[in-house]
């Protein structure tokens, strides 16, 4: 089912997205 | 929220001002590619994270909904 396949690799990308974002430095000069 | 919680939602708001420069309060999905550079998510998977995110499927991206996710998450990986 390619809909299910969908949700599971999105589950799996967005924790990379918040991962990422996360470990990102940001703002302060 | 503790302090903690505080600082990563300041930290997503930062992220949701990259794609949203305009200052609209939303961000559509090309805009997501705005992120490209600053994070390593290839094209595809930051539209699929825009998907995701998008809760209502309108095609634009709240930062209200924007935040809900990222909570959601924290909130997900504090459980496991």
């Amino acid at each position: 089912d390619p809909s299910m396949k969908a949700g599971a690799t999105s589950e799996g990308v967005l924790a990379n997205f918040f991962n990422s974002l996360l470990s990102k430095k940001t703002g302060s000069p | 929220l503790g302090t903690t919680e505080l600082d990563m939602l300041a930290k997503a708001h930062e992220f949701f001002q990259i794609c949203d420069i305009e200052g609209k309060g939303f961000v559509f999905r090309h805009e997501m590619q705005r992120l490209h550079g600053e994070l390593p998510l290839s094209p595809q998977e930051l539209e699929n994270v825009f998907d995701t995110l998008d809760a209502d499927g309108n095609g634009s991206l709240t930062l209200e909904e924007f935040t809900t996710g990222f909570s959601q998450f924290l909130f997900g990986q504090k459980k496991s």
